[in-house]
């Protein structure tokens, strides 16, 4: 059965983006697509660096570990006030 | 909104914000619910061109519904679909359309133009205006049916920046998590590093204490307080006593003689059957009676429907403890009264001794001058600040009871699918009402004091607060106690806009003290780095960070009562804070103002008088608080420091606790 997935904001270290790439969104679409099938919901450059996206906990998991990658938050549900 | 431009005096005091011909161009960006661009809360009348500057657009709207006050509006909702799945769009608007009403209550309360002759219902009429009428607006959807998603949220503050928006207008929370995992704080850091003011609600789960939401502290907190305006209604009962409570029905009246009243436990199989929740009153118990339900578990408009539908002629809604006696008016679609928790009770305890129970409700309208005013919100969430107790939060209140500003076209004013009204402005209540007001306030600030950091404005805001009723200098009092309230409840206190424009001094604060304060915390370099976009940031090894030494505009020492030893009393403990001021104003002496009083503490100001020769000149103080001994743990205690030159008066609360 398909592991249960949630969203996740990975928060990468813009610095750290490896010499290969000219563009952060090419960094972070690869970073994604070594761990995880999932497609990005957004990317993020402006208030911060990374993206969201749809992960298992072990993709998750794997994300956290990876060199560049800062924080790895699960989505949270605001209300209203 | 009608009442606070007047309570807040600003209504004929435009001029105390000089026109510094960027007032107009001030961008405050509302993230909610979206925005209905037909209210009049948006005409543009009188606004010059939109700025150069604006990078904005209006998504997903026909470009008519932007003009030179609306001038943006996105939504965002993949982080909502992706969660949710894809959403129901014969329910909810694929564009930043308000389905809900309550982006554009927040936003016109915010910036909204002059409209005369607003009312709902007849209530509350007047003409309705932002508390920066001038400003801009733009939307960023980011709240749906089903709630507010991070990734959303991030996105829609990420825009919001690259727009242009000088004041950010957040009136959700998600409970207060670590700032590292919190997306609002996360966003909140990296906005004011780009120089915007993030103004956000405290929440709504008051009176407890440690209930707050928004606690970072380069995110400005807001609590709510009351109006000096009612919307009395009289409960008359068959022995002829009535009790005052709050309505704002506008129907037909009930007849002038009292009709056959029950008290909804009694007239239900549930065992919860006070709440009138859906589906637990019995018809032939209620049918054409009055119906007294407590609050509590479901919205207080759902359960005047419950008792509608049930056959009911009318409800009194009875306060429990935690409410107290304030009185949130609600627009019920039946006659009905929202009563206090006493008046509740004495009405019950007739229904229950008479054997032939009766009363009628009289509504009786808008009722002004009504004091003692501002109170504190009973459903205002209240301090200690559980992230970070030595941040005093939240900072300030503002009027966040029985608020009217404009509507959405898509609900009615209950907000629930039965309610098929559908009006131009509507009243509710909550810290999502009072945080645009200090939004608004912010953008009049900013406009009029351009070089300003955010920090800058907050504590202007604060330091400019009172926490006293004019005249007779008695202490704010909290609606859920009838006592005074307290720092924890009301922060530096109520704002005083018209003071705020001429502080004198002001508490200023920058991206690398916020760093300093993180490193206090400990924060690895992963930590800032996710909150802090700036790569310079680091925590230096050889360097004693103390989350005490932040800039605040107000003050916040923690006792461990675990120092103290067996017999309790703990070595005179002296704890020793440094603030740093900014002259904003002219020359002038500043002296510490009649001697700093809290109870259980000695507190030593050094120097007590700062002598200031120019404008943007920085004078530093240190306060030390010597508690002689431990007190139990759970105490607090409260003071005020004030500096003043004569002509201004710089105002910081205490709070104490030992834990």
């Amino acid at each position: 059965t398909e592991e249960l997935r949630a969203t996740y904001i990975v928060h990468m270290a813009k610095s750290a983006m490896p010499a290969g790439y000219t563009e952060h969104g090419e960094w972070y679409g690869a970073s994604l697509r070594s761990v995880s099938g999932a497609k990005m919901i957004y990317t993020y450059d402006t208030l911060l660096h990374g993206f969201s996206a749809r992960l298992t906990e072990r993709e998750a998991g794997d994300m956290a570990a990876m060199d560049g990658v800062l924080a790895v938050n699960p989505e949270t549900r605001y209300q209203l006030h | 909104t009608t009442r606070t431009p007047e309570f807040l005096g600003l209504a004929g005091n435009e001029g105390l914000f000089p026109q510094s011909g960027t007032k107009g161009d001030v961008v405050v960006g509302v993230l909610d619910t979206g925005v209905w661009p037909e209210s009049k809360s948006y005409d543009d009348a009188g606004l010059g061109e939109v700025p150069s500057s604006w990078k904005g657009a209006c998504t997903g709207f026909n470009s008519s519904s932007c003009n030179r006050k609306l001038i943006g509006a996105r939504f965002f909702n993949r982080g909502y679909e992706a969660a949710m799945g894809p959403m129901d769009s014969s329910r909810e608007s694929r564009s930043p359309r308000d389905d809900d009403g309550h982006g554009t209550h927040t936003s016109s309360t915010a910036a909204g133009a002059p409209v005369a002759g607003a009312n709902l219902f007849g209530f509350a009429s007047g003409t309705a205006r932002g508390m920066a009428p001038r400003a801009r607006v733009a939307v960023y959807k980011v709240c749906w049916l089903g709630g507010c998603f991070s990734s959303d949220i991030l996105a829609g503050m990420e825009a919001a920046v690259a727009d242009g928006c000088g004041v950010l207008s957040l009136s959700l929370g998600g409970g207060s998590a670590d700032y590292s995992r919190d997306s609002v704080a996360i966003g909140a850091f990296a906005a004011m590093e780009r120089d915007v003011l993030v103004s956000c609600s405290a929440g709504n789960a008051g009176p407890g204490s440690a209930t707050l939401s928004n606690v970072a502290p380069w995110i400005t907190t807001v609590g709510a307080g009351t109006l000096d305006r009612d919307f009395p209604a009289y409960v008359v009962l068959g022995n002829g006593k009535n009790y005052t409570g709050v309505s704002l029905y506008a129907g037909k009246p009930l007849p002038s003689t009292p009709i056959p009243i029950v008290y909804a436990a009694n007239a239900s199989n549930s065992t919860s059957g006070n709440l009138c929740m859906p589906g637990t009153l019995l018809p032939e118990k209620v049918s054409g009676k009055i119906v007294v339900c407590d609050r509590g578990i479901s919205a207080r408009v759902q359960k005047g429907f419950v008792v509608r539908d049930a056959g009911g002629a009318g409800m009194v809604l009875a306060n429990t403890a935690a409410n107290g006696q304030e009185l949130v008016a609600d627009a019920h679609l039946l006659p009905a009264a929202g009563v206090g928790e006493k008046e509740g009770s004495a009405i019950k305890s007739y229904v229950a001794s008479d054997p032939k129970p009766t009363a009628t409700i009289v509504v009786a309208g808008t009722q002004v001058d009504v004091h003692p005013s501002p109170l504190v919100a009973a459903f205002s969430s209240r301090g200690p600040n559980t992230v970070t107790p030595e941040i005093l939060k939240p900072d300030v209140i503002a009027p966040g009871v029985n608020i009217l500003a404009a509507w959405t076209g898509k609900a009615g004013p209950t907000g629930l699918a039965a309610d098929t009204r559908r009006v131009e402005f509507n009243i509710i209540s909550g810290t999502s009402m009072s945080c645009p007001h200090v939004s608004g306030l912010a953008a009049l600030l900013r406009g009029a004091r351009p070089e300003w950091s955010p920090a800058a404005v907050r504590s202007a805001l604060m330091s400019t607060a009172y926490s006293t009723y004019s005249g007779h200098g008695a202490p704010i009092l909290d609606a859920a106690t009838g006592a005074a309230a307290t720092p924890f409840d009301y922060g530096a206190g109520h704002v005083d806009p018209t003071r705020a424009v001429e502080p004198g001094l002001v508490y200023d604060l920058g991206a690398r003290d916020y760093v300093d304060f993180l490193c206090a915390l400990k924060y690895t370099p992963a930590m800032i780095a996710a909150l802090a976009r700036g790569k310079s940031y680091a925590c230096a090894e050889n360097k004693t960070y103390s989350v005490s030494s932040l800039n605040y505009p107000s003050f916040s020492v923690v006792y461990s009562t675990a120092n103290s030893d067996a017999a309790g009393s703990a070595a005179a403990t002296t704890v020793t804070h440094t603030r740093t001021v900014t002259n904003v104003g002219a020359a002038g002496t500043y002296k510490v103002d009649t001697p700093v009083s809290v109870p259980g503490v000695t507190v030593d100001v050094k120097p007590t008088e700062l002598a200031f020769s120019v404008a943007g000149e920085k004078k530093s103080y240190t306060v030390s608080f010597t508690a002689a001994k431990s007190q139990p743990s759970g105490t607090a205690a409260f003071g005020r420091l004030v500096w003043s030159d004569g002509k201004h008066t710089v105002a910081s609360p205490i709070a104490v606790t030992w834990t």
